[in-house]
């Protein structure tokens, strides 16, 4: 799988997500 | 014969059987089995893997004698709702963890041996509409629930003597959640599959709902079974009970779809179908590590390896009693295998 059909991959996905989501 | 039925055939391109029968235990009141697992029993610092064999009223203890016997050393005796499947809590011992109910779980119960009183009891750990439980790393216990129009995702931390330390909740999505899956390389991420096919991702640390990822609509009532992260992408391990037939890829059992959490798109990475010759849909199933087993509604079980993207092993359903359960063992690499007469052979997959 590309990164052009899954978008911009990010190693930190987990903590990425973590800081974004509500509390 | 009984030796043929137990064996599994050859499938093309094996050289050799790599599903070895080693024992079989049969409990001789002849109760129909509604579940089989292991577990880890012992004492004083000594402890073996015991199977756990589950009937509608009853769930009964058995301990490895030499040479491929088994002993039937405990039976608990449950009440009025039925037993539904036992639930193996990684990283315990002396425990059995079992749901109870009818159409949906109704109760979760755990069964012990007491050494303060040198007796074998049980104890509540949970009532409710429980749709989905899972058994986490450190002894922990995971549970979605509806009470009204509310869902619950509770995780409760068991202590070995039977009593709840802990309770915790997780944000809850709007959809109820059917299936629980840890991810590996990632130690405070679980995933769940919903009912209206999503994949969810929390943080169990923080309880945070991190998000919610649509599998597509060719495979309703997805199932995860196994969650990894690798180089950025988080790959989960689906059955698909309800999956339709396709020329491409026959009648899936397992697929494998590599999800990117930050955009929340995804692709299939494998699927895991039946070789040409054999039929049967998916009936249910279990996956540890890269292996993937199912009992299949031709009364068969089969076993893939996720990796190779192909099924390994084959074993056929007898004259007289078709396989009903296939479970993995919590240690190494054997396989239970039950079947409609209440019986429960142990194979090792190599």
């Amino acid at each position: 799988c590309s990164d052009s059909d899954l978008g911009p991959i990010s190693l930190d996905w987990f903590e990425e997500l973590s800081s974004e989501a509500p509390p | 014969t009984e030796a043929e039925q137990l064996t599994p055939v050859l499938l093309d391109g094996l050289r050799e059987e790599n599903l070895q029968f080693i024992s079989k235990l049969k409990d001789s009141s002849g109760s129909c089995a509604v579940d089989v697992s292991s577990v880890w029993w012992g004492a004083a610092g000594y402890r073996e893997l015991c199977v756990v064999t589950a009937c509608e009223s009853s769930v009964s203890l058995w301990k490895p004698q030499a040479p491929d016997h088994w002993e039937k050393v405990y039976t608990w005796q449950l009440g009025e709702i039925p037993v539904i499947q036992i639930i193996p809590v990684p990283d315990t011992c002396n425990l059995v963890c079992i749901a109870l109910g009818n159409l949906e779980i109704g109760e979760i119960r755990l069964l012990l041996y007491s050494s303060e009183n040198d007796s074998f009891k049980q104890s509540l750990v949970k009532s409710g509409n429980i749709k989905a439980v899972l058994g986490l790393r450190d002894g922990k216990l995971i549970s979605s629930s509806r009470a009204m129009q509310e869902q619950q995702v509770e995780i409760v931390s068991l202590s070995e003597t039977g009593r709840c330390k802990d309770r915790q909740t997780l944000m809850p999505p709007e959809e109820t959640v059917l299936a629980f899956a840890e991810v590996e390389g990632v130690r405070d991420a679980l995933v769940g599959t919903t009912a209206v096919n999503s994949v969810v991702v929390w943080n169990l640390k923080t309880g945070q709902l991190l998000k919610k990822m649509h599998i597509g609509y060719s495979y309703p009532a997805s199932i995860c079974h196994r969650a990894y992260s690798d180089s950025g992408l988080l790959f989960v391990v689906l059955s698909h009970p309800h999956a339709k037939e396709s020329e491409l890829c026959g009648n899936p059992a397992f697929r494998v779809i590599a999800f990117n959490p930050k955009t929340a798109r995804s692709t299939g990475v494998m699927f895991s179908s039946l070789p040409p010759g054999h039929t049967g849909r998916y009936l249910e199933g279990e996956v540890k590590d890269a292996w993937a087993a199912a009992v299949l509604t031709s009364g068969a079980i089969a076993v893939w390896d996720l990796l190779l993207g192909c099924c390994t092993a084959l074993l056929p359903p007898g004259s007289d009693s078709r396989w009903t359960l296939v479970r993995w063992s919590a240690a190494g690499a054997g396989l239970l295998a039950g079947r409609a007469d209440g019986s429960v052979c142990v194979y090792r997959y190599a």
